[in-house]
C-alpha cells in the first residue's frame, strides 16, 4: 500500500507567461516525481501539484527563488486519506 | 430480506463491488425502465457495465454519460450513482425526465475505469490511469482521456508511459476506451456524449486538440452558459465554461473531441467540485450537494438535446 505521508499539494498562482514557462520546466523535472493535478497552461489559471515529501523543500525553494506565489492546499495528504478511509468505514458500519 | 436501491447510502464513497451490487438492485427496483448492459471487459478482466434507461423502442436517439474515467476522481463516480438513482426515481414524476425517456434512451457508465478505481481503493488513492502494462517500461497504465482518436498524440498528452497523461501506444489501445467506441459506433444514434470528471468546476466542449472553434461553438457556448447558471442557482457554485483548449489547455485525444468528430454534436465534459482545497479528496459530505447541483446542468443539456433533434 502506497502511503502519502508528508506529501503536500500546493496551489501555484502565475502572473505571466514567463512564470507559466518556469512551471512547465518544473513539470519536466522527472526526478522530483511531481503529480500535476492541474497543469500549467495560462497565467490566469491556478496550478495544483502534489509533491512527495522528499521534494517539498526543493520545489518551494524553486518557487520562492523565482518569486512565484503559492499556497499550501493540503498540508499532509495522508491525513486526508486517513479521514476519507475512516468516513467510508463509518458509513459501512 | 430483499435489498433495495433506496437503502444505499448515497452520501458515502463506495467500492466497486458495492456499486456494482447496487446497480443490480436498481435494475430490480425499476425493471421496466432500467437494465444493465456489459459492453466489455477491462484489462484486468472486470466487467464494463452500463445502465440503460429506456421506456422501449429500438435504437432510439440516445444520450451517453460516463463518470470516473480518471479513477481517482471519486466525486464523479459518486455523482454517477446518485444520478442513476435520480433518473430512475424522476421518471413519471418530473415532466422533463419523463419527456426525455419517453423519446430517448440514456446510457450511463458509472465506473468507466474499474481497474483504476479498484487500485485507488487498494493501493494508490491518487491513481488516474488504466492498469495495462506498457512494452519496454515498468510504468503501468494509459491516460484514458488522451487515448481517443482525435488529435491523438498531440499537445497536452505525453509519449512517456510513466506520465499521468500518457496517450498510449495507439488510439483506443485501452479496452476501457475501445468498449465505449464500439458501443457508440454500434449504436449509431447517440446524440450526446457527456463525460464527467473532477475537479475545477468547469463545463467544457470541443475542441481540446485545437483552439479552432468548432462549427457548433455558438450553440454549445449558449447551452453551457445556461447550464452553469442553473447549476450555480442551487448552492452558488461557480463554474467556468468554454472550449477545452480555450478554458484550460490544449489536450489531444479526449473523449468529447472524438465524439464530436464522430458526429455527436452535443459533446460535453464536466469538471465537478471543488476548486482545489480538497481536489480529488473531496469529503463525502459534499457528494449530495455536488450531485444535486450537477443534476441541473445535466438536465439542461439532456432537455436541449431532446428539443433540438438533428
Amino acid at each position: 500500500l502506497e502511503t502519502f505521508v508528508g506529501h503536500q499539494v500546493l496551489r501555484i498562482k502565475t502572473r505571466n507567461e514567463e512564470e507559466v514557462r518556469q512551471l512547465q520546466l518544473l513539470e519536466s523535472l522527472e526526478h522530483l516525481e511531481l503529480d500535476f493535478w492541474i497543469s500549467p497552461s495560462a497565467p490566469a489559471l491556478p496550478v495544483d501539484v502534489r509533491i512527495p515529501a522528499a521534494s517539498v523543500q526543493s520545489v518551494k525553494a524553486f518557487l520562492e527563488s523565482q518569486g512565484i506565489e503559492y499556497s499550501v492546499l493540503i498540508e499532509d495528504l495522508q491525513k486526508l486519506l486517513d479521514e476519507e478511509k475512516e468516513a467510508m468505514a463509518r458509513s459501512r458500519r | 430480506v430483499k435489498r433495495s436501491s433506496r437503502a444505499f447510502d448515497f452520501s458515502s464513497y463506495h467500492t466497486l463491488d458495492e456499486i456494482y451490487s447496487w446497480m443490480d438492485t436498481l435494475v430490480e427496483d425499476h425493471p421496466g425502465l432500467v437494465s444493465k448492459i456489459r459492453i466489455g471487459q477491462s484489462y484486468e478482466g472486470r466487467d464494463l457495465l452500463v445502465l440503460k434507461f429506456s421506456t422501449g423502442g429500438s435504437a432510439r436517439p440516445a444520450i451517453w454519460v460516463d463518470t470516473g474515467i480518471h479513477s481517482r476522481e471519486w466525486i464523479s463516480q459518486a455523482t454517477g450513482v446518485w444520478t442513476a438513482n435520480k433518473i430512475a426515481e424522476e421518471y413519471g414524476r418530473d415532466p422533463s425526465v419523463t419527456a426525455l425517456l419517453d423519446n430517448m434512451d440514456v446510457f450511463l457508465e458509472i465506473i468507466a475505469n474499474p481497474d483504476g478505481f479498484v487500485f485507488t481503493h487498494s493501493s494508490d488513492r491518487m491513481w488516474r490511469k488504466t492498469r495495462s502494462p506498457n512494452t519496454g517500461s515498468t510504468c503501468l497504465g494509459v491516460d484514458p482521456n488522451r487515448n481517443w482518436d482525435a488529435g491523438f498524440g498531440g499537445d497536452g498528452s505525453s509519449g512517456d508511459p510513466c506520465s499521468d497523461i500518457y496517450h498510449g501506444p495507439f488510439p483506443h489501445s485501452e479496452r476501457e476506451v475501445k468498449a465505449i467506441v464500439d458501443f457508440i459506433r454500434g449504436h449509431g444514434n447517440v446524440k450526446s456524449v457527456i463525460s464527467i470528471h473532477s475537479y475545477s468546476q468547469m463545463l467544457l466542449f470541443p475542441y481540446g486538440y485545437t483552439s479552432v472553434p468548432s462549427p457548433d461553438y455558438q450553440e454549445m457556448n449558449e447551452l453551457a452558459k445556461k447550464a452553469v447558471s442553473d447549476l450555480a442557482a442551487v448552492y452558488g457554485t461557480k463554474y467556468t465554461f468554454g472550449s477545452i483548449a480555450d478554458t484550460i489547455y490544449t489536450a489531444a485525444g479526449t473523449t468529447v473531441d472524438w465524439a464530436y468528430d464522430q458526429g455527436v454534436k452535443y459533446s460535453f465534459t464536466l469538471e465537478l467540485r471543488d476548486t482545489g482545497r480538497h481536489g480529488f479528496l473531496l469529503p463525502s459530505s459534499q457528494i449530495l450537494p455536488t450531485a444535486t447541483e450537477t443534476w441541473q446542468a445535466l438536465l439542461d443539456i439532456m432537455v436541449h438535446v431532446l428539443e433540438h433533434p438533428y
